[in-house]
């Protein structure tokens, strides 16, 4: 009560979404054919911890805390993780989106929902696609289990963590068919 | 809308991610 979003504002995400998928759709060709700058080392698909660091940061990974960058010297991808970005997610073919979102969906099932993992979740929900294997659909709804105990458990009312748990639960259950996992209009 | 310009930039799931979860605050 007072967490779950309107059915209006799931329909606007929804919509919003496909737009998303569409234009990723259109642009992933352009993307997929930019160098990576020289940093970046995509790890191999079946690399699950390569990935949680990847994505999250071996900060975040490790749980150390690290003195703050200097702000001269630029982010330190290695530290904080890599962000979805289009030049990336583009490389990924559905076998890697799907066992990412696997580590990632593992990761969140033992640990704090952040924002980075909200923005991978997000990008790796857009490269999904339809129609859902099975191993996906599973995963999915895993998913947004696990969304809705975290919501549950939010004290703090934290706007940003509530929206985006909302956010992944609307398109699993109402982009991807599972509405019996999707929120009742409020 | 953005999404559907050309110029599609290499931040633009974040963005779209970004927007997507400011909005339920304006809802």
């Amino acid at each position: 009560e007072g967490y779950s979003p309107t059915l209006k504002w799931q329909q606007q995400q929804v919509a919003h979404f496909s737009t998303v998928r569409q234009s990723l759709n259109k642009h992933r060709n352009h993307w997929r054919s930019q160098n990576l700058d020289s940093n970046v080392a995509m790890p191999k698909s079946e690399d699950e911890e390569g990935w949680k660091k990847f994505c999250l940061g071996e900060r975040l990974y490790s749980e150390i805390e690290m003195l703050p960058d200097n702000e001269d010297l630029g982010i330190d991808y290695i530290k904080v993780g890599f962000p979805p970005l289009l030049s990336i997610v583009s490389r990924m073919d559905q076998a890697t989106v799907t066992s990412v979102l696997e580590y990632l969906i593992s990761w969140f099932g033992e640990k704090p929902f952040t924002p980075e993992l909200g923005r991978w979740l997000y990008a790796l929900l857009a490269c999904l696609e339809k129609p859902l294997l099975p191993e996906a659909h599973s995963l999915i709804r895993q998913l947004a289990r696990r969304c809705s105990e975290v919501r549950v458990l939010e004290e703090n009312k934290n706007e940003e963590n509530i929206s985006a748990l909302n956010l992944i639960i609307c398109l699993v259950s109402r982009y991807f068919d599972q509405y019996d996992l999707a929120d009742e209009p409020s | 809308q953005s999404e559907d310009s050309d110029v599609w930039d290499d931040k633009a799931l974040i963005k779209a991610y970004d927007k997507a979860v400011a909005s339920f605050k304006d809802a």
